[in-house]
C-alpha cells in the first residue's frame, strides 16, 4: 500500500491511498497476474455510513468485511491504514492470546471502524489509534481538517512506536508518504514504493498539488502494481471522497 | 519484473480515470439492526465475495494438498465467531445468512489482516 497527506499551497489537505494486496496468494501464470487480487477487485464497494439520515462517515471496503481500511469523517479526519509486518510483536501471539480468552487487544478493522463511528476530532482519533492494544502491527495514517494536521502512527501490538508528524517532517513538510516500511529505515531493496513516490511527488510540487497530481503520482510504477486494487481520493474540509478501481497493464511490476 | 527493474517516468496522464473504474455507492444505515444493515450490499456482491473466498480455499488447498486445513481453521472460527465484539458480530452473523457462506469464512475474511500479518 501508499498513502500520501499533502497539503497544497493555499492549505488545504488531500489524503489519498492505493490500496495493494494479494502477494503471494497465487499467481496466474497466463494472465500474469496475483489471482486474490484479481478476485478482491470486484468485491470493492463505497460506503455512506448513516445515523439519523445524516452521514456520518464515508468508507471503502471489499464487500463482506466490515472493518475500515480507508474512511473520511467530513470535517473532522480521514483514515488510512496500511499494513506493517514486524517480527517483533506480530499478530501471532495476540491470536493465541485471544483464542486462550485473554482479549485485551483490538483486531485491526474493528478499532477503526470503532474510530470513525465515535470519535470527533483529529486529536480524539489520533489518541485512539496510539492507545489501544491491538491483536497485530499497523500503519496509521491520519489527516485532519486543518493545515499542518496529519500525521503517521507506527503501531507495534502494544502502542505507538512512532508518530510521524507533518510539523517535525525533514525537508517537505507538505506531504508526508507511508509505504509498508518504518519511515526512518530504508524500505526492502526489491520493495521501493518510497523513493519513486518521494521523486514523483517533489516533482509535481506543492502548488500544482491536487486530486489530479496526487492520482498521478499513485498511477506511476512502481507505486501503482500489479498488488493495486484500488485508488482512493479524500478531501476532509469539503468532504470529497473518490475511488476508482486500478489495474496496471504490462509491463508492469509485480509488486 | 520487480520495482527495483522499473524507471518510469511520473505519469501525468491518468486524470481524470475512467468512469468505468468508479467505485458504486452504498448507504448503510447504523440505525438499523446490525444482523441486517449490510443485506443490501453483501447482496449485490455475492457472488464475487464466493468466488474471491473459493480462491483463497484452492490456494491453501494447493499449498497444503488438502482441504482439511481451511476447513479446519474455518470451523475453528465458527467456534470463536462468539468472542467477536459487538455489532460487529451479528454484522457478520447477517453477511453469513445472505451470502449462504460460512460464518467460520467470514470471520477469517474479516480477519484476514492479523491472519496474513501471522
Amino acid at each position: 500500500c501508499t498513502s500520501v497527506l499533502a497539503e497544497d499551497s493555499k492549505g488545504v489537505l488531500y489524503h489519498a491511498r492505493n490500496l495493494d494486496f494479494g502477494l503471494f496468494f497465487g499467481w496466474d501464470k497466463a494472465k500474469k497476474t496475483w489471482l486474490v487480487t484479481e478476485y478482491l477487485r470486484p468485491t470493492i464497494v463505497n460506503i455512506r455510513f448513516k445515523k439519523s439520515g445524516q452521514t456520518v462517515f464515508m468508507s471503502t471496503h471489499f464487500a463482506g468485511y466490515v472493518g475500515i481500511l480507508t474512511a473520511l469523517k467530513p470535517g473532522r479526519f480521514s483514515l488510512t491504514v496500511n499494513s506493517r509486518n514486524s517480527l517483533d510483536g506480530s499478530s501471532t501471539l495476540g491470536i493465541i492470546e485471544w483464542i486462550l480468552g485473554k482479549r485485551d487487544a483490538v483486531w485491526m478493522g474493528f478499532l477503526t471502524r470503532r474510530v470513525m463511528e465515535t470519535a470527533d476530532s483529529y486529536a480524539q482519533a489520533k489518541q485512539m489509534l496510539t492507545g489501544t492494544k491491538m491483536l497485530a502491527p499497523a500503519y496509521f495514517i491520519l489527516g485532519g481538517n486543518s493545515t499542518m494536521q496529519g500525521c503517521i502512527i507506527t503501531r507495534s501490538r502494544n502502542a505507538a512506536i512512532d508518530v510521524w508528524e507533518r510539523s517535525a517532517a525533514a525537508n517537505h513538510t507538505w506531504y508526508l508518504l507511508q509505504t509498508n516500511y518504518d519511515h526512518w529505515k530504508p524500505p526492502f531493496v526489491l520493495d521501493d514504493r518510497r523513493t519513486p513516490g518521494n521523486k514523483c511527488m517533489m516533482a509535481k510540487g506543492q502548488a500544482s498539488m491536487g486530486f489530479k497530481e496526487i492520482f498521478n503520482v499513485l498511477s506511476s510504477i512502481p507505486v501503482l502494481n500489479k498488488l493495486t486494487t484500488y485508488t482512493a481520493l479524500m478531501r476532509v474540509d469539503t468532504g470529497e471522497y473518490h475511488s476508482y478501481r486500478q489495474t496496471c497493464k504490462d509491463p508492469c511490476p509485480i509488486w | 519484473f520487480v520495482p527495483a527493474q522499473f524507471t518510469q517516468e511520473c505519469r501525468s496522464d491518468t486524470y481524470p480515470p475512467p468512469s468505468s473504474s468508479e467505485v458504486e455507492w452504498f448507504d448503510v444505515s447504523l440505525d438499523e439492526a446490525p444482523i441486517i444493515r449490510w443485506r443490501h450490499v453483501v447482496a449485490r456482491r455475492q457472488s464475487q465475495i464466493r468466488d474471491l473466498l473459493l480462491q483463497f480455499k484452492n490456494f491453501i488447498r494447493q499449498l497444503t494438498g488438502s482441504s482439511v486445513y481451511f476447513n479446519l481453521v474455518a470451523r475453528s472460527l465458527t467456534l470463536i465467531a462468539p468472542t467477536v465484539p459487538q455489532p460487529y458480530q451479528d454484522e457478520m452473523v447477517g453477511i453469513s445468512t445472505v451470502t449462504g457462506i460460512p460464518l467460520g469464512e467470514i470471520l477469517l475474511y474479516n480477519i484476514f489482516y492479523e491472519a496474513t500479518n501471522l
